[in-house]
C-alpha cells in the first residue's frame, strides 16, 4: 500500500459519504443521475464478489463491504425513501450502451478465460464509464448543487491518485495492470472537463454553471 | 515486470 493508493481510496469513501450526506439533510437525490448509481452497484457486485473466497486484508475486505452496502442504500434512497426527488426525465443517457459493450470488451481483453477473470475485466470497463449518465445530467441541466460537484470531485479525485500509485507500483514491485491502468486513464479522462469548472467556478466561490 | 491484475486494489 502506497500513499497514493491510500488517499485515493480515503477518497472515495468521501465521496461516497458526501453523496449520503447530500441526500440526507437535503432529503432530496435531485442532480443524482441513478443509472450511475445503478452503474456503480453494478460494478461493485461484479467486482467485489471474491470478498467470499479470496482474502486479501480486513483493510480491503471491510473497503468492499462497505463499496457494495453504500452503494446498494443509495439505490434504496434514490428508488424508495426519497423517490419523489428523483426526476426521471433528466435522466436519460441510455446506460445499455454502456453495459453491452464492456460485457463484448470483457469477454475480448481479460487476464483468463474464466467466469471469475471475465466479471472481473467487465467491471473494471464499467466502472470507467459508470459516471457518463451522470456528467451527461449535468451537461444537460447546465448546473449543480455545490455539494453534488464536491461528490463528482472527490470521485474523480480517487480514480486520478491511483495513475501515479500504478507508476510507484511499476517501479517499486514491477507489476502492471494494463486492463485497469487503460480503463483508469479514459475514466480520469472523462473528468478533465468537469475539474475544470470546478476549479475555476466551485473553488473561487462561485456557482457550478456551464456557458449556454 | 509481471502482468496482471492487481486483485489487491479496490
Amino acid at each position: 500500500m502506497n500513499l497514493f493508493r491510500l488517499f485515493g481510496d480515503l477518497s472515495h469513501l468521501a465521496s461516497i459519504l458526501i453523496l449520503l450526506h447530500k441526500i440526507q439533510t437535503t432529503r432530496s437525490c435531485r442532480g443524482i443521475s441513478f443509472k450511475t448509481q445503478a452503474l456503480y452497484v453494478t460494478v461493485f457486485v461484479a467486482r467485489y464478489l471474491d470478498l467470499f473466497y479470496d482474502w486479501v486484508s480486513l483493510y480491503n475486505f471491510s473497503m468492499k463491504v462497505f463499496f457494495i452496502s453504500s452503494s446498494i442504500y443509495i439505490l434504496y434512497l434514490m428508488k424508495v425513501r426519497f423517490r419523489p426527488t428523483h426526476d426521471p426525465s433528466i435522466d436519460t443517457f441510455r446506460a445499455e450502451y454502456l453495459v453491452g459493450p464492456c460485457v463484448v470488451l470483457a469477454l475480448i481483453f481479460n487476464y483468463k478465460f474464466t467466469f471469475p477473470e471475465v466479471l472481473w475485466s467487465f467491471s473494471i470497463f464499467l466502472e470507467s464509464v459508470a459516471i457518463l449518465p451522470q456528467l451527461f445530467m449535468l451537461q444537460r441541466t447546465g448546473e449543480a448543487e455545490t455539494i453534488t460537484t464536491h461528490y463528482l470531485a472527490a470521485l474523480g479525485a480517487y480514480r486520478a491518485l491511483y495513475i501515479p500509485n500504478w507508476i510507484y507500483r511499476y517501479f517499486s514491485e514491477g507489476v502492471v495492470d494494463p486492463i485497469a491502468v487503460i480503463a483508469g486513464l479514459v475514466q480520469t479522462a472523462l473528468y478533465v472537463d468537469f475539474f475544470y469548472v470546478y476549479f475555476t467556478k466551485v473553488l473561487q466561490g462561485q456557482k457550478f454553471e456551464l456557458p449556454a | 515486470r509481471v502482468r496482471g491484475p492487481l486483485k489487491d486494489e479496490l
